[in-house]
C-alpha cells in the first residue's frame, strides 16, 4: 500500500525554498 | 500539464500529479528572485522569509496568462483548453474561481511583459514582513522597485494616471488569495 505525505501548499513552498538554499550554500 | 488523466489512473494519482506540478514552478520563482537587482544583497535569512511569504502570490500573477476570464477557460501546459465547469467537475473549485476573478482584474490593465515581471518583483518584496530581520533593507528594496515600476508604466502611458494606483490595488487582492488558499492540502506519495 502507498503512503502519502500530506502538506499544505504553503508548507510545500517553504520546503522547496529551504532545500534550494541549503543546496546552494 | 493536463487535468484529465487516463482512465487507468486513480484520483489519488491525479492528485499526486497535480501536487507535483507546483515543485518546478516554485523553483522558477526562486531563480526569478535571484535575478531581481538588490534581492541577493538582503541577508539569506530575509531572502528565504520573503520567498516563503511571497511565492504563492508571485505564482498567482504568473499563472494569470493561462486564464481566459471572458470564456472562463484555462489553458494547460499541454496546450489544451478546458472550461471552468469541466475543471470543477474534477474537483478544482474555489481556488480556480478566485484565480479567474484576479486574472480578469489584472488582465484588464493590459500590462506588457516587462511591466508584469517588474510587478512580480514588487509582489515578492511586498510579502508579509513577520520573520524579517532587516526590515529597513527590505523596505528600501521595495521602495526602489515600486519607483522603477511607476516610472516604467507612467513613461509609457503619460495620459493615464489611474493605471499605477489600480495596479498597486492588486497587492491586497493577492494577499487575500494567499490567506484563503495557501492552506489547501497537497499529497505526495512516499516511495
Amino acid at each position: 500500500p502507498k503512503t502519502h505525505r500530506v502538506m499544505t501548499l504553503a508548507d510545500h513552498i517553504s520546503h522547496i525554498i529551504t532545500q534550494d538554499f541549503a543546496r546552494n550554500q | 500539464s493536463c487535468p484529465v488523466a487516463p482512465a487507468s489512473r486513480s484520483s489519488q494519482e491525479v492528485w499526486e500529479s497535480f501536487s507535483q506540478c507546483f515543485t518546478p514552478a516554485v523553483k522558477e520563482v526562486v531563480e526569478f528572485a535571484k535575478s531581481i537587482p538588490g534581492f541577493q544583497m538582503l541577508s539569506q535569512h530575509d531572502q528565504v522569509m520573503l520567498l516563503k511569504s511571497g511565492t504563492f502570490q508571485v505564482l498567482m500573477v504568473r499563472f494569470c496568462s493561462l486564464f481566459e476570464p471572458k470564456e472562463r477557460t484555462v489553458t494547460f501546459l499541454n496546450g489544451q483548453t478546458y472550461s471552468l465547469a469541466s475543471l470543477r467537475a474534477l474537483g478544482m473549485g474555489s481556488l480556480l474561481d478566485a484565480m479567474f476573478d484576479f486574472s480578469e482584474k489584472l488582465g484588464s490593465l493590459g500590462l506588457e511583459q516587462d511591466e508584469m515581471a517588474l510587478f512580480m518583483a514588487v509582489v515578492l518584496v511586498s510579502a508579509d514582513r513577520s520573520g524579517i530581520v532587516e526590515v529597513g533593507a527590505v523596505e528600501q528594496l521595495q521602495e526602489n522597485l515600486i519607483k522603477a515600476l511607476r516610472s516604467l508604466i507612467t513613461s509609457r502611458r503619460p495620459d493615464d494616471g489611474t493605471l499605477f494606483p489600480k495596479l498597486l490595488l492588486r497587492l491586497p487582492d493577492l494577499r487575500t488569495l494567499n490567506n484563503q488558499h495557501s492552506e489547501k492540502l497537497l499529497a505526495f506519495r512516499i516511495d
